[in-house]
């Protein structure tokens, strides 16, 4: 289920949005066992200056923000991105009736910043 | 139903295919239970729900290890004995069980490193019948069998022999430490014989022992590690 965040300023800053991922709705509720979805989040926003000093940035990109305020035609705004990420693991049948335990790294959106 | 193209991608990346066939109505093992709740998540929701920020967090489980189980690995299988369905075979001798055990490990993928193949025998209530003497128990290869042909036809080659004190708890072998396996690149499947043989009091009850064929559950927790899925993105040094 996705919900756009209601955008709470005309510029909302760089951040994670709330992102549930339902395994009934994609229709893997049948084999996937545990969990019953999970919390994948996604990155909205802007990094403009000075704002993008503010959210966890690397220099670089405090670099661009401030070049994109002073130029925008000549530099585009650095990007909002995931920087911290959480893994999960999924529990589920395979083809074979055999009980899998899968784990992925990386899927769970923690933390955004500009880059 | 059919899959979108997108889901179908989805599933590809993530390695996972929904079984063709209806749900599975299999029970989950304890042992898979346990291993999921004890995953990242479990670790994470601790973390944040017991802590506050004066809590220590508790240390984030390593990527790519089973702690549980000590090896590393990514994914964990629990494999039913395909054959479990199969009466045992007539024992011969002083023999009270002689079992033909199959397990389809047709799934291995050639990117997965084998970290665990742990046989788990459990024997259930007729094994808290059986009495607590030392029981002899032995392993053996049974490739090659045609599938219907009486066991004792084939020379067997025998992996591990032991001798357990009682029947009353799970028993548990390491597969990989037996040597072949582990050396075999992509084991298609694991055929054994699983023979018993009563310890001091021989004359045991014949209906005891063929409940005890008829109740024993084996099955394989195989666990392995694609390495691709552990690789840190690691930076270009500049």
């Amino acid at each position: 289920a996705t919900y756009l965040a209601p955008l709470d300023s005309p510029d909302p800053p760089c951040k994670a949005r709330r992102l549930y991922i339902n395994f009934r709705e994609v229709g893997w509720h049948n084999w996937i066992i545990a969990p019953r979805g999970f919390m994948a989040n996604y990155c909205q926003g802007h990094c403009f200056f000075p704002t993008a000093t503010k959210i966890s940035s690397l220099n670089h990109a405090v670099m661009q923000s401030l070049m994109h305020s002073v130029a925008p035609a000549t530099t585009p705004p650095p990007c909002c991105v995931p920087v911290k990420l959480s893994p999960i693991s999924v529990l589920f049948y395979d083809n074979s009736d055999n009980v899998v335990l899968r784990h992925y790294e990386d899927m769970v959106v923690d933390e955004c910043g500009c880059r | 139903g059919t899959l979108s193209p997108q889901a179908s991608a989805l599933l590809q990346t993530l390695g996972l295919s929904p079984p063709p066939g209806p749900p599975p109505t299999r029970p989950v093992p304890s042992v898979m239970w346990r291993l999921f709740r004890r995953g990242p998540e479990a670790a994470e929701t601790q973390g944040s729900e017991s802590a506050g920020p004066e809590m220590p967090q508790e240390p984030q489980p390593l990527p790519c290890h089973v702690e549980e189980l000590g090896v590393p690995g990514n994914i964990v299988r629990h494999v039913l004995d395909g054959g479990a369905s199969a009466p045992p075979e007539p024992a011969l001798g002083s023999l009270c069980l002689e079992k033909p055990l199959f397990f389809n490990l047709s799934f291995l993928d050639p990117k997965e490193q084998l970290t665990l193949v742990r046989l788990e025998l459990n024997f259930g209530a007729p094994g808290n019948l059986a009495p607590a003497q030392d029981w002899e128990l032995s392993l053996s290869y049974a490739q090659g069998r045609l599938w219907g042909q009486p066991l004792y036809w084939h020379h067997r080659e025998v992996l591990l022999r032991r001798t357990v004190p009682t029947l009353h708890d799970p028993l548990y072998f390491d597969m990989l430490a037996l040597g072949r396996l582990g050396n075999s690149t992509f084991p298609q499947n694991l055929s054994l014989v699983l023979e018993m043989l009563p310890g001091r009091d021989s004359d045991l009850p014949r209906g005891l022992c063929t409940k005890l064929g008829h109740s024993l559950e084996a099955s394989l927790l195989v666990v392995t590690l694609d390495p691709q899925l552990c690789q840190p993105t690691s930076r270009k040094r500049r």
